[in-house]
């Protein structure tokens, strides 16, 4: 089983 | 004041026909050296950025910055009215509430004016500059799309694989597996057609097929996509504009 986090959680608000 | 003028409408069109299909409101961005947009869809795991830069436009001026808030299905609708060949120059004062669209047939002298609704939407403008990625492959974007079409009937999920003398790409599902191994070569004749691979670490990486079939409209744009990739971090996909670019970041399936 695999999993994709949400995007947010790499990049931070500019 | 916003006016930029496209030579050629289809140019905006291919962009928008791009990335419409995965995301819908978006913030267009303008400002002296282009336009810029950012969005991520639904399922939060597909990013797209957008840069159009001045030098994609016949024209254009954009002396304060102006957001243009707006849903792409509409926009659409309306960028269908228009001949591929038209010249489109979008307008929009310094605090717009709508946005205009005029065609020009210059050669038939008919000029048809839409007026799009805008919108506000609430969305982060998150930071994605400064990445650093282990590898970074160059290769036919038509190529790339075709493997994404092939081993999608496959699996749901894409596994890339790069070492220094080869891109691997691999799909297992229920009826059975396929992959396709792509190597570096350099045509001197048609560079487009070239294949360039540089590496600093070899890459495992897993991605959701659904996503790449959104990225590969795309190709369209380009004759080459960049595919960069790090372990465990979201991977970019790009597509060089004339001046600009449009990418996608896309967050890897991770094993639980």
């Amino acid at each position: 089983m695999s999993y994709q986090p949400a995007i947010s959680k790499f990049f931070k608000p500019n | 004041m916003l006016e930029g003028k496209f030579e050629e409408a289809s140019l905006f069109k291919r962009i928008i026909d791009s990335f419409k299909d995965c995301v819908q409101l978006v913030n267009f961005n303008c400002n002296e050296h282009g336009i810029a947009a950012q969005a991520v869809d639904d399922s939060r795991v597909l990013l797209v950025s957008l840069s159009i830069g001045t030098e994609s436009f016949q024209e254009f001026r954009c002396d304060r910055g102006v957001t243009l808030g707006v849903d792409l299905s509409s926009l659409s609708k309306i960028l269908r009215c228009g001949n591929n060949n038209d010249n489109l120059t979008l307008i929009a004062d310094d605090t717009p509430d709508s946005v205009l669209l005029l065609f020009e047939d210059t050669k038939k002298d008919r000029i048809s004016e839409y007026s799009l609704k805008l919108m506000d939407i609430d969305a982060d403008f998150l930071d994605i500059e400064g990445m650093e990625y282990d590898t970074v492959i160059t290769m036919p974007s038509a190529e790339f799309a075709k493997v994404v079409r092939d081993l999608n009937q496959l699996s749901d999920s894409l596994n890339i694989l790069v070492t220094k003398d080869t891109v691997k790409f691999v799909a297992e599902g229920d009826i059975g597996s396929g992959s396709v191994i792509v190597k570096p070569h350099t045509d001197m004749d048609k560079p487009q057609e070239s294949v360039k691979v540089e590496l600093d670490k070899p890459v495992d990486l897993t991605f959701g097929s659904k996503y790449l079939l959104d990225i590969i409209k795309g190709a369209g744009l380009s004759d080459q996509i960049t595919i960069k990739l790090s372990a465990e971090t979201p991977a970019l996909f790009e597509f060089s504009l004339q001046s600009g670019y449009l990418q996608f970041f896309l967050a890897p399936k991770f094993n639980e």
